[in-house]
């Protein structure tokens, strides 16, 4: 209904202006509807990095755009916050100073959520206060092994 | 409602029978490149209600242990979720329950069986207990390997169903 | 033409067969013809890690499915091999001893190819002859910095 | 025909004139996120003849540096690449010259304008010198970033297509 997607729309526009700056140091992100009618416009992201100028989510850096898509997955997750969050490898792309940001709010979000986040980033590894570690000492069978931080980041992604 | 511990057994890769534990807020799960990290969100997803066709699959049986260069295949696949309730978030006739074990178990012939603490239920019911908790298998409680950039080339039309599904 | 959609499908198909077993340390990779008309056939790609069953490359990990699509980048370069070759981030979702294999063949082809690569991972950076930093100090403007190894290693995706 | 230097003015984020030296044969670029390494790829595929609807913009104007927080747009981007011709690879009436400069400009009304080794020429002179040596905008000597994703993602029928652009 026309109704319940101006609700989630506006919903979301609103918490991705807030979760887009605290991912970016600054800047600003928002929605755009890419048409006139309601029941079926498009939707388009619009952001702008500190010290950028605005433009669509295409034209920006490879980890620009992954920062975004994460700025508004967390804009989607607070619609119907759940008790806890999984999230597969979204650091890839990132670099240090981009990574930091994301942990601080994952560690803040975390207070209230429960974090289950799987990386090859060294820097992640850090934030986490436990780490499960997964091998595969025989072919194609999976187990768990301990980890401690330190000899996780020297196999990890770096 | 956290999420306390994962039980897998003949589940994809982790043909043994494993248990994480997840202690706190922040748990982190590393490896090398294929060594079942996905597979784990995979399980999740699972016991939650996904079909197999978006866990990387084409049919029911794709999730159960296929055999490795030195193991035969098995007969089932099993992942239960156990969860700690003391904040009576879960929803139905659980919801009274500190501690909920989710069940989903499936063999060879593609049938697949649900429990709640022990007990034979219907899938309804394990989708019930998840009604307004915003999980599910397809909530953005699960983010997986793939859908940052699925985000990130959607075009407006698709963006719009994303949002849409979000509600 | 039939005659010349069979001659690349095999070159191709030939050089990937040689390019999977040196970025996964073994295993076999090939492609496969989905349809009987050689005028509109569709083209699968099956691969099988080390002491892993041979399955499409949609039911691999996140990189394996990277690693075999780089095996695949390198045989479809040899079919015209150009005097250099560009890669952008094509690393990003590979662990350290993928990396490290993949780092290895590129040494090997740069006898008679140039390569220029584009990183955040440690490992590859340490394998470059020479490091080209880019910086942003001014925002929205691009120069060029000099670098040294550990100096961007530190600032890497690590 | 090793590439020796890229020179950059105008051109997306690279307002300034910029030189890269290039005197090796495995040369990394490095920065953070968003610096301008990946407009580096744009601008030698670009220079090759490809049109910005496949370097992430709409139109050609979309190269020329359209301003910053502290700088005005500019009126015209400039690409020059030179190339070490001494193994003689190179096509076309160029192909005896030990360097070659191969320039492209475009300026505010989108017209671009073609130079080799100072002197002015057709954009298919361009297009001759880099024939028969694996090069050019479509080519795989160039690997932009998502590329690896969309080969991962490819259905056979847009497979088939990859293969048949190889050829
Ligand atoms: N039904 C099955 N039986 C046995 N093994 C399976 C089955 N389904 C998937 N696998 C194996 O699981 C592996 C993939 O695991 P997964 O995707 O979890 O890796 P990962 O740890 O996430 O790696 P990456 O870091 O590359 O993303 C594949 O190697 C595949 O062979
Ligand atoms: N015409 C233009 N004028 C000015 N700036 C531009 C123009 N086109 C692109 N940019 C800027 O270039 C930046 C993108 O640069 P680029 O894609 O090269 O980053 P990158 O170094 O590859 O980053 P990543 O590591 O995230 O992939 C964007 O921030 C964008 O604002
Ligand atoms: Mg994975
Ligand atoms: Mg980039």
């Amino acid at each position: 209904t026309r109704q319940r997607f101006r609700e989630t729309f506006d919903k979301v526009n609103e918490r991705l202006q807030q979760t887009f700056p605290r991912l970016f140091g600054g800047g600003h992100a928002h929605l755009q509807m890419t048409g006139d009618d309601l029941l079926d416009t498009g939707v388009a992201i619009l952001a702008r990095p500190p010290g950028k100028r605005l433009s669509t989510i295409h034209l920006m850096s490879g980890g620009e755009k992954a920062l975004t898509a994460v700025a508004l997955v967390f804009a989607f997750f607070e619609l119907n916050p759940a008790p806890f969050c999984m999230l597969d490898e979204v650091d890839a792309p990132l670099d240090e100073a981009n990574v930091g940001r994301f942990c601080e709010l994952v560690r803040e979000m975390s207070e209230r959520v429960q974090f289950i986040f799987i990386t090859h980033n060294k820097t992640t590894m850090e934030f986490a206060d436990h780490l499960l570690g997964v091998t595969m000492h025989e072919p194609g069978v999976s187990r768990l092994v301990a980890v401690d931080v330190e000899e996780a980041a020297r196999m990890a992604n770096a | 409602m956290r999420l306390r511990r994962i039980k897998l057994a003949g589940f994809k890769s982790f043909v043994d029978p494993t248990t994480l534990h997840l202690p706190s807020a922040m748990v982190g799960i590393v490896g090398p490149n294929g060594c079942g990290k996905s597979n784990i969100i995979d399980a999740v997803r699972w016991v939650m209600g996904e079909n197999s066709r978006h866990l990387r699959g084409d049919s029911m049986e794709d999730v159960i242990f296929n055999g490795s260069a030195g193991r035969k295949p098995v007969g089932q696949a099993s992942i239960e979720l156990v969860f700690d309730n003391s904040d009576g978030r879960a929803g139905g006739q659980f919801a009274r329950f500190n501690e909920i074990a989710v069940r989903r178990v499936v063999a060879r012939d593609g049938q697949s069986k649900y429990y709640l603490n022990g007990s034979r239920c219907r899938r309804r019911d394990v989708v019930d207990l998840f009604l307004g908790t915003g999980l599910g298998p397809r909530s953005y409680a699960i983010i997986e390997q793939g859908m940052i950039s699925r985000l990130v080339e959607a075009r407006p039309e698709e963006l719009r169903v994303y949002l849409e599904e979000a509600a």
